[in-house]
């Protein structure tokens, strides 16, 4: 269960940060 | 077809996955377009922090399970994600001073990836839960079958109650609808063959105790039933032990 949660955390995290590089060289389109 | 091996799996990989593609032809835009990346020492700083979270929790369910795979599997699926995250600093600290730097973005794009890859390899070591339960099975079924009573037979009973009722839990997991019905059929032959293995076990235990006629082809039909329904249980592991990945090497 702990593990599941923090495997959830790392996706939640990584998601964020693929969404910021992403976001933002959408923005300079 | 679909990418991860079981509903759990997915729901937590399959958005992030699904990102990752995204920034990957982003960045094979970026590449000819020179779009930028600005700072991402936040986020990566919560990537950092959730992949420390990880690794520890894991490396105390290491110290604390009796599940050898769960032992041998979880720690380079730790060493992965751990230099995974490493990429991901390191292509911040690029970006920062360089927000074209083309071999950030590589890093960032390797990073992710490896941290989905890492986290998957993780949560996939779970997975041996219902193989560890039709090993015990497998080895109650190897006792009894030395075992010239029919006593040890009651806890192959209830170890074939806790399988049957694992596989139909993971079946219903699976993402596979081939693995779900290679897992079903198998499983349906296994209980079908267990009344026939009682009745064989009993034919052999009276036959050889009131030294009657026909012991050997008791034995040979007992003999018999045992293989054919280990056989099957060994079927269910290699299925249990599928993932999407081993498919081109399977079919």
């Amino acid at each position: 269960e702990q593990i599941l949660e923090a495997a959830k955390s790392i996706a939640a995290a990584t998601s964020a940060l693929v969404k910021s590089a992403s976001a933002a060289q959408r923005e300079l389109v | 077809m679909p990418v991860f091996h079981t509903k759990t799996i997915e729901s937590i990989l399959e958005p992030v996955a699904q990102q990752i593609s995204h920034l990957v032809i982003m960045h094979e835009e970026g590449e000819v377009d020179g779009k930028a990346i600005p700072d991402l020492t936040v986020p990566v700083a919560a990537v950092q922090a959730a992949v420390s979270n990880l690794v520890r929790v894991g490396k105390e369910t290491v110290q604390t399970t009796e599940d050898q795979v769960m032992k041998r599997d979880m720690p380079p699926a730790f060493i992965k994600v751990e230099n995974s995250c490493s990429k991901l600093v390191q292509a911040a600290q690029m970006l920062k001073a360089d927000p074209y730097s083309v071999p950030a973005r590589d890093y960032l794009i390797d990073g992710s990836r490896g941290i989905l890859s890492g986290t998957s390899d993780l949560l996939l070591t779970f997975d041996e839960a219902e193989v560890q339960t039709c090993l015990c099975v497998q080895g109650q079924l190897h006792f009894l079958e030395q075992a010239n009573e029919f006593s040890p037979f009651f806890s192959l009973s209830s170890g074939m109650t806790k399988m049957s009722k694992m596989i139909e839990e993971r079946q219903q997991e699976l993402t596979h609808q081939e693995h779900r019905q290679m897992l079903i059929s198998s499983m349906n032959t296994v209980k079908e063959l267990l009344p026939v293995l009682i009745s064989a076990i009993k034919i052999f235990v009276t036959t050889k105790s009131s030294h009657g006629a026909g012991v050997e082809e008791a034995e040979r039909n007992r003999r018999f039933t045992f293989e054919k329904m280990s056989a099957e249980i060994n079927e269910i592991i290699r299925v249990l032990q599928l993932t999407t990945w081993d498919e081109d090497a399977w079919a």
